[in-house]
């Protein structure tokens, strides 16, 4: 464990607090893309099945437990909440996020760790997860203006990963730890992010409000 | 230099 990690996964913590708060206190999902969720809940399904095989850890199995959690209330919310779910901006929508799901699921059959199911499904969640907030960045630039929840919502996302290259650089030096698969998911998974820092980076420098040409 | 996953990371 080093601050790089530990400041990283708080961040991806803050990030779905955010989100969360915003759904709770507005009673609304604007803005934000059903789609990039369902593809967490995916994510962290396909990654924590080790929750069975694994034996517990004091700081590891209780986030597993809160990502699990809460992006199926998020989901939950988005689906069914009867005030929630009228605010989602379901025709902005318009990824095609089931075309992420092959790929990535081909990939892993070929690029893992080991061929177990444990760790195929385990470099899947790693696929999918780098590619998992394109249906949320293009729901985005058809707004015409993102609320500061949201932004915050998604450039903390975006933050946690980039936390991670340092942790991993970090790893590397200090502890001799090379792992490619989740090192070059995660360089993907943050330079999608690099468009959406350059703007909200401006917008608050500005004092303006976040839009994404 | 391990070749085994990281997985003790989230």
């Amino acid at each position: 464990m080093n601050a790089f990690r530990l400041l990283a996964d708080l961040t991806h913590l803050l990030s779905i607090i955010i989100l969360l708060v915003k759904i709770r206190t507005t009673k609304s999902c604007a803005g934000i893309s059903l789609k990039t969720q369902d593809l967490y809940v995916l994510v962290f399904i396909s990654r924590y099945l080790d929750l069975f095989t694994r034996p517990l850890s004091l700081y590891n199995t209780p986030f597993k437990l809160v990502f699990l959690a809460t992006s199926i209330t998020i989901v939950y919310y988005m689906r069914y909440h009867k005030v929630v779910k009228q605010t989602y901006n379901k025709d902005s929508d318009t990824f095609k996020h089931y075309f992420l799901i092959l790929p990535c699921a081909v990939l892993a059959f070929f690029i893992n760790p080991k061929f177990t199911f444990i760790e195929v499904l385990w470099s899947f969640s790693i696929y999918l997860e780098a590619v998992a907030i394109l249906p949320q960045l293009v729901l985005l630039q058809s707004s015409s203006n993102i609320d500061n929840l949201t932004g915050n919502y998604v450039f903390m996302l975006g933050a946690y990963r980039a936390l991670y290259l340092l942790n991993w650089i970090y790893r590397f030096f200090a502890e001799d730890v090379v792992r490619w698969i989740p090192w070059i998911a995660g360089l993907v998974q943050t330079a999608l992010y690099a468009d959406f820092f350059y703007y909200y980076i401006k917008s608050w420098r500005n004092n303006e409000r976040l839009k994404l040409p | 230099a391990g070749s085994s996953p990281l997985k003790d990371e989230l």
